[in-house]
């Protein structure tokens, strides 16, 4: 109970600082446990420091700071026990252009390591060129989805109309 | 065990029959707003033993049954298909004497949910455990929905807790 | 009191059942007031039908349609008094290129109508192209920001790197 | 009363005084992750006399204050003046007798805050006054903060009824 969750937060930390500090390029980051001596009953709190920042809560960090942030904490559990598929929707939403290549290369990363599928949900024109390949999801006739294999050439268009 | 595919009908926006491949490696998902590709993420979350329609953006969980649109009438069942390749037989005993494997749930008006592993009926439970076995399912972290980002950010640090008990 | 929030949700149902079609480019949308006869114990129910779908809860709609059908709610609320100075902070971050076109429109008939001065907040390439000025926010020394006017065509690059 | 500048000294990322011209139309703020884009906007928000730090992402006031980085020290005071063309004369009465309007709060380390308008010092309702009386204010629907459509989209009905209470 209690040991296994301690054990838990040990590893899931060591995981969470070295996915924080491969995302922002530098700094660094922690996890701590709060507000109880009850790890079954304490608060997670998040202090991060991006490259050339001072170390704050993640409730200071920016809007694109955060979403990177929370990933390395997802990723870090996720490494724990790698699942055969994972899914990510539209979590590149608030990432600038070399934030987005960041997290790709993440992908990639763990891809490499754990053999996990992985399903990306984008609407970002750079995701989609580091993809291996791409599904694009219609509506030619509305209300009613299809999917379509994508050239990865043909992707540029599809990013243009979503 | 390897995921391989996840065949759609009747859900949601996909009323044909739709399959998707699941390949080595990174596929991307893309098209126009209310296309359609969440409403894949939530057919492998609702074929793993998703139990809350909330969370799948219902308020109840026929809602996942194409409700039909201008020009087509609603239907009456949905159903979802995840197959996978077992030829390394690394699946849970009770299921693993097949070189393929496939999980499949379906939905009919007034009559709830029914599950199967190979065609043989099971409970909802097994489906569950079966995905828990291969450290995934419904509620993992494996599985970030639209908009779960931010609500990380926002949690109160004991339900961001949460989050570690996977790892435990 | 009741009377007057009875009058204003009336105002702001014209104006968000207009708005919203002119985001959509179609279809319709309602506020319908639930749970209680007192207006002031009222909770506020959205129900959107994009073109060619049916009519539903607000939350059954994809990410990119709940924005758009939440946009159409602030903006009906600030027509009835319309500020000087509208601030929207990245609130095209969900939106497909078409729909970025359509919220670009929207922002500039209600300038028209308003006078309002708008501040947009944007990683969206599109969005830049449709501003009548912009600045850019820099940190060239780090964790320092600094403010420098961008010529409309340098505004590719930016966005590129953010 | 057409604000058209905004002035930040010591606020958050911007320790050296810069200065934002609000013109006419539409004005795009671009930037990568982080450079201080919704500080700005926070800055407009808290001149205007925002009260809770929460909403700043802060848990007390004084978070707005440049809090240093690896090369440079922290500051202790931080300053933003809202400048507007009175010309037309629109001003409420007490405040309308120049053609330019600047308001300005100040907040130093173990001191609070200070507002003026006009080099007067004023209390905080007054500026909230002053704002409420042209349509404006830090809570208004004309301030969308980065995340708050997704707050209204997941808000309770309850909750989301009160963004009403503008109009009315
Ligand atoms: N039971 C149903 N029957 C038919 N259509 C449905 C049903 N449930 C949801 N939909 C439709 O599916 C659409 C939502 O699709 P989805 O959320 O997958 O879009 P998306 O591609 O993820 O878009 P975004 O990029 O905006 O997130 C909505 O327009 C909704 O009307
Ligand atoms: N008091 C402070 N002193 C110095 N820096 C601060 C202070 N408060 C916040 N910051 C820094 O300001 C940055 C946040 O800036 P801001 O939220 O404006 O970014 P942004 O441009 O909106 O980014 P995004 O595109 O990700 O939303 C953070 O990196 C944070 O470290
Ligand atoms: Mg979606
Ligand atoms: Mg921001």
């Amino acid at each position: 109970g209690r040991e296994r969750l301690l054990a838990a937060f040990d590893t899931v930390s060591a995981n969470f600082e070295r996915l924080f500090t491969q995302l922002f390029g530098g700094g660094m980051a922690q996890l701590r446990l709060v507000e109880s001596e009850d790890p079954l009953e304490a608060g997670l709190e998040i202090f991060a420091r991006p490259p050339g920042k001072r170390l704050q809560s993640m409730s200071l960090l920016s809007g694109g700071e955060q979403a990177l942030t929370a990933l390395s904490l997802i990723f870090a559990v996720f490494l724990v026990n790698p699942a055969p598929v994972c899914v990510l929707d539209e979590v590149d939403a608030p990432l600038d252009d070399a934030n987005v290549e960041r997290f790709c290369d993440l992908v990639h990363s763990i891809r490499k390591e754990t053999g996990t599928r992985f399903l990306i949900i984008t609407h970002h024109a750079l995701t989609m060129s580091r993809m291996d390949r791409l599904f694009g999801v219609t509506m030619a006739e509305r209300g009613i989805s299809q999917l379509v294999s994508i050239d990865l050439n043909q992707a540029e268009e599809l990013a243009a109309a979503g | 065990v390897k995921f391989n595919r996840l065949r759609l009908t009747g859900f949601k926006s996909f009323v044909e029959p739709t399959e998707l491949s699941i390949d080595e490696g990174l596929t991307g998902v893309v098209g126009p707003n209310g296309c359609g590709k969440s409403n894949l993420v939530e057919a492998l979350r609702w074929v793993m033993g998703e139990t809350s329609a909330k969370s799948l953006r219902g308020s109840g969980m026929e809602d996942v049954i194409f409700q039909g649109t201008d020009s087509r009438p609603p239907r009456n069942m949905a159903e979802v298909v995840l197959g996978a390749d077992n030829s390394t037989r690394g699946a849970p005993p009770q299921f693993n004497d097949s070189d393929d494997i496939e999980i499949s749930r379906r939905i009919e008006r007034d009559a709830g949910s029914a599950y199967r592993i190979n065609g043989n009926d099971v409970r909802m439970r097994d489906v569950q455990t079966f995905f828990a076995d291969m450290n995934s399912g419904a509620r993992s972290t494996a599985m970030v929905r639209q908009g779960q980002i931010g609500q990380i950010i926002n949690s109160k640090p004991q339900d961001r807790r949460k989050i570690l008990e996977e790892a435990a």
